[in-house]
């Protein structure tokens, strides 16, 4: 799954998913990435956030509201994933799952559980950039 | 701010967010054009065999597409979720988005949908995805999904059916039991959703 989280220079907010899904599934089985607020979910007045993982469980948990709604708290986009995944993880202690979250000002930060690390990329500023790939460690 | 505009996306997908954040800074398009336009790039390449066409095959060897865009001005969404048979799934999902007033469409009627606003039908599965799916049928189905069912999914491809209730009374199981792992199987970098 690619989830995505975009930003113009306005600060109108974005976020979206693409996915082919678990390998292996039982056909007709839906994961998180279209489902809102798990998958993705977006509002320009405090930021966004998108998911990646094991789609059954973190589907279940709403990952992206709720973190969403954790930066509408007052916490950093760092904070706001580990506590998203930290509601996971309370029921299931070895899910595999990532977060990316951003803030309408352009903060950003991930979180990850079930992994040694996750991986995401960045690209910001207004002029042509290299996109950066970072790293958080689970 | 200077970190605006910005783009960050799961994994390091960097074709994606390079495609993305282009589209924003030099076409000057609005941001979901760019988010389309970045997720649609990693349809095109199939990133790591977990986006797009010809990855992650079903049971049946097929391969189904779910896309969603949300624009948080607005709180309009598009979604499309086990699309069968049309590669562009974020492109659909704008459809959706911006020719309905509907939220998520499924299966194929979101196909049916998708050919009605111009898309090709056209099959996911590649000589790739065929292979990964014979691989697992000849390990015995395995991993899969299925619990709770005979014959045992661990050894056999079915077809299954539910344990009865009086199984489990008669073998002194509780649902708990039979419930081994409550999560999917071998999720990761190259298999996720």
């Amino acid at each position: 799954t690619i989830g995505m989280i975009v930003i113009d220079a306005e600060g109108h907010v974005v976020a979206g998913t693409s996915t082919n899904g678990a390998r292996n599934k039982i056909p007709g089985r839906v994961g998180d990435s279209p489902i809102p607020g798990s998958g993705a979910y977006a509002d320009s007045t405090v930021g966004a956030a998108a998911a990646t993982g094991d789609g059954d469980i973190m589907m279940r948990f709403m990952p992206s509201l709720l973190a969403v709604e954790g930066l509408r708290r007052g916490l950093n986009p760092t904070q706001a994933g580990e506590t998203a995944l930290a509601r996971i993880a309370v029921h299931y202690p070895n899910f595999v799952g990532g977060i990316v979250v951003a803030s309408s000002d352009g903060q950003y930060g991930a979180a990850c559980h079930g992994m040694e690390e996750f991986p995401y990329s960045v690209a910001e500023g207004s002029k042509e950039t290299e996109v950066v790939v970072k790293k958080v460690k689970c | 701010d200077q970190a605006l505009p910005l783009v960050i996306n799961t994994w390091a997908f960097t074709n994606s967010t390079l495609r993305a954040h282009q589209w924003l800074v030099v076409g000057e398009s609005d941001p979901i054009d760019a988010l389309v336009e970045g997720c649609s790039v990693c349809e095109r390449e199939q990133c790591d065999g977990t986006v797009g066409y010809g990855g992650s095959p079903d049971e049946n060897g097929e391969t189904t597409l779910d896309a969603m865009i949300m624009d948080g001005s607005t709180m309009n969404i598009g979604a499309v979720a086990a699309m069968r048979d049309v590669k562009h799934a974020s492109a659909v999902a704008r459809h959706v988005l911006e020719n309905t007033k509907h939220t998520l469409l499924v299966g194929e009627r979101a196909t049916e949908f998708a050919v009605q606003m111009g898309f090709k039908r056209e099959s996911l599965q590649t000589d790739r995805s065929k292979e990964m799916w014979e691989q697992w049928k000849n390990n015995h189905c395995q991993p899969n999904f299925w619990q709770n069912v005979i014959p045992s999914p661990s050894m056999s491809c079915g077809p299954y059916e539910p344990i009865s209730d009086n199984a489990i009374t008669q073998n002194h199981w509780t649902s708990n039991e039979l419930n081994e792992d409550d999560h999917g199987p071998n999720f990761n970098r190259f298999n996720h959703d």
